[in-house]
């Protein structure tokens, strides 16, 4: 799953994700990926988020409006990202699944949940700081 | 440290950000460099998780799910279920331009996309469809069926339910780090 938060010069913030889902699905199932405030979510007074991992299991915690609300609230973007895996890790310890983070100035972290096989979470970051797209990675928590 | 204009992405999906990036350089809005970008991964298959030929449901068919938003307006277009229908985010957009909804879902999400112009196509491959036989060959293991018969652990259905539900608590039957949406 592609899951991308684009805040332009003037903070203006949009989110998208796009998926082809979990592989041997039952027909008719849908992730969290369509799910706004579930695959991503954007809001140019706060900031924007998106997740990726078991969808059947993060959307009903509604992890990228969550993780905006926290930017809200005036929490860096990676600990806004590993508030909202802590939140779910309570109830799901093994689930797989990451989250992005950005605010509206720029600034911008991830979070992962860590189980075996997964340790880090790689994602990729452009601003103007960076003379190309960088991919850039997070120890999961 | 801080700046703007600002392009981040789920894994390492680069040619997703450069496109994305590109838009925004070339003056398009927010909201196109999001759907260029998660696009661009849809045309890329990006590991297998996005777009057509990835990801067979138990049917065989690949079915897309996508969602675009505007952070101005809180607008949001969304598809899930889609069938045979490439441009996922694409038809998203289209959901937030002409409709007043935010979400269609299914084969009428695809009559949808077709009214706005987006070809009808099959979005099985060779690649999805040997997924599939090899899934099939393996007594449909592993899948996300519980409490049915006959035993989904083990083969196939159809299945039936089983009278006597067992709790289980929240089992993670699939642990594939591309398996994911």
């Amino acid at each position: 799953t592609i899951g991308m938060v684009v805040i332009g010069g003037n903070g203006t913030v949009a989110s998208g994700t796009s998926t082809n889902g979990g592989v041997h699905k039952i027909p008719g199932r849908v992730g969290d990926s369509p799910i706004a405030g579930a695959g991503s979510y954007a809001d140019s007074t706060a900031g924007g988020a998106a997740a990726t991992g078991d969808g059947d299991i993060m959307m009903r915690f509604l992890p990228s409006y969550q993780a905006v609300e926290y930017m809200r609230m005036g929490m860096d973007p990676t600990v806004a990202c590993q508030k909202v895996i802590s939140r779910i890790q309570k109830y799901v310890p093994e689930f797989f699944g990451a989250v992005i983070c950005a605010n509206t100035t720029g600034s911008y972290g991830a979070a992962c949940n860590k189980i075996p096989g997964f340790t880090q979470f790689h994602f990729m970051v452009y601003n103007p700081l960076l003379s190309q797209a960088a991919e850039q990675v997070v120890d999961c928590i | 440290t801080a700046a703007l204009p600002v392009v981040i992405n789920t894994w390492a999906f680069r040619k997703a950000t450069e496109t994305a990036w590109r838009v925004l350089q070339l003056g398009g809005s927010e909201l196109d460099a999001v759907e260029k970008g998660c696009g661009q991964c849809e045309i890329d298959q990006c590991d297998g998780s996005v777009g057509y030929g990835g990801s067979p449901d138990e049917s065989g068919e690949t079915t897309l799910d996508a969602m675009i938003m505007d952070g101005n307006t809180m607008e949001v277009g969304a598809v899930a279920d889609l069938r045979r229908v490439k441009n996922a985010i694409g038809v998203a957009r289209k959901v937030i331009e002409h409709t007043k909804h935010t979400l269609l879902v299914g084969e009428s999400a695809s009559l949808f996309a077709v009214r706005m112009g987006f070809p009808y196509e099959d979005l099985t491959t060779p690649k999805s469809l040997s997924m599939y036989s090899k899934w099939l060959n393996q007594s449909c293991q592993p899948n996300y069926w519980k409490n049915v018969v006959p035993d989904s652990s083990k083969s196939c259905g159809p299945y039936k339910r089983l009278e006597k539900v067992i709790c289980e608590k929240w089992t993670i039957s699939q642990r594939n780090v591309h398996n994911h949406d």
